[in-house]
């Protein structure tokens, strides 16, 4: 149980901090591939106008999918877990220190590409948003169910290839349905960071989240 | 460091009662929805009258794909970890002693849909195949690079989706390049589990591997 107390103790002070701020913070978790950076990449450009958002990235090599984040010129700070299988509330609390805090409404936590293990460790941030993509298959809600359970929002996303002469069996109703009874209040988007379809609703969703923390 | 000792003990179990019993073992790794199961449905109907397969499924919940496989006729063991990430070899151990051994010519472990923690935990198996799928990106093997360096094999699924009209960016020599940078004997696989497209190599490569264990 040691492991996790010391997780707690910097989640907890990482909470702590962003209350003070009044700022927001998601986790955004998802298997490898499941399009985080490209929806994160979509929605501070189409919402610069309106929210400054910040990103941190975590990945086990490379700092990728930083680069793509710093080329909306949106600040972007890149952990290399080298192994680890999710990012720990030190490494975030750590993160948190060298980010423009004053100058952002919302952060981004992108975790390491993993449907499992991020579940069970608290950063310190407000809520967690579950991305699914259609090519993954509909049966993940049933399959992993603790991350489904444990989310505030589930992006079911690359809705675009849903079209029927695709060829790709997915079912949103079953998965709508399975997440719901793993987690009654999950709010759920159906969306495409490609074609930007249903991308608004997933847009009026963050700054509802924003004004609430203020 | 106990905990891997503990893994390693009975990995060395396992591999033992493999080689005493001729059979090649192959464990298979992938993030989830990659088409692991689908693979191994069209692997196993296809060569069902050269080799016998079984399976031994491992899933945090559920047992949807042992099923799957049983329904090809195949014998499968349905391992769930109930959280855990990855599987054990304790549990393959267990597992080994309930399948009909002496009927089957090739063993695949289904491992847990999780690109990153089981491919730390050996498990007894005479190798790793990584599966990557086109709809998740061609950056995978420079993010998550571990997987690719120990596997001696790398399917790259659903090339289906890879036609012209589909608007999906991979690039297929790109993750070949960056596989064989970690791994200069990686044998690659370009195939579709849907279309059957590139399956044939791949079956060319269990049998001989299967020869080779006699
Ligand atoms: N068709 C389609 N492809 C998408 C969509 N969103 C992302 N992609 C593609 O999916 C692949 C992976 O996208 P990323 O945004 O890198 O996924 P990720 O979840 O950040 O991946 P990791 O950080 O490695 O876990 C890329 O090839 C994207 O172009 C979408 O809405 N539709
Ligand atoms: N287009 C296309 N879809 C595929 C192919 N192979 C599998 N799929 C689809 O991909 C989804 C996931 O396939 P599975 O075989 O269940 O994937 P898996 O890796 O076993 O998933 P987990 O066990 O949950 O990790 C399903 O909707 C399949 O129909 C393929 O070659 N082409
Ligand atoms: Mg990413
Ligand atoms: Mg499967």
């Amino acid at each position: 149980r040691k492991i996790l107390s010391a997780n707690e103790e910097y989640a907890n002070e990482n909470k702590r901090f962003l209350i003070e701020n009044k700022k927001l913070c998601l986790n955004m978790i998802s298997s490898p591939g499941s399009g985080k950076t490209t929806i994160l990449t979509r929605t501070i450009k189409e919402l610069k106008d309106k929210i400054q958002i910040g990103v941190i990235e975590g990945d086990i090599q490379t700092d990728l999918d930083a680069q793509r984040i710093k080329a909306t010129k949106a600040p972007a700070i890149q952990i290399n877990t080298k192994g680890a299988c999710h990012l720990s509330a030190a490494q975030i609390h750590k993160a948190l220190a060298n980010l423009p805090i004053e100058k952002l409404d919302l952060i981004f936590i992108e975790n390491v590409g993993n449907l499992v293990c991020p579940s069970a460790f608290e950063l310190g941030e407000n809520g967690k948003v579950v991305v699914l993509s259609v090519p993954e298959g509909d049966d993940k809600p049933v399959k992993y169910p603790a991350i489904f359970a444990k989310s505030k929002a589930l992006l079911i996303n690359k809705i675009d290839l849903l079209n029927p002469s695709r060829d790709i069996d997915f079912d949103i109703e079953k998965v709508k349905n399975d997440a719901r009874k793993l987690n009654k209040d999950i709010q759920i988007f159906s969306l495409s960071a490609k074609s930007g379809e249903g991308m608004d609703k997933w847009y009026d969703w963050l700054i509802k989240g924003i004004e609430k923390t203020r």
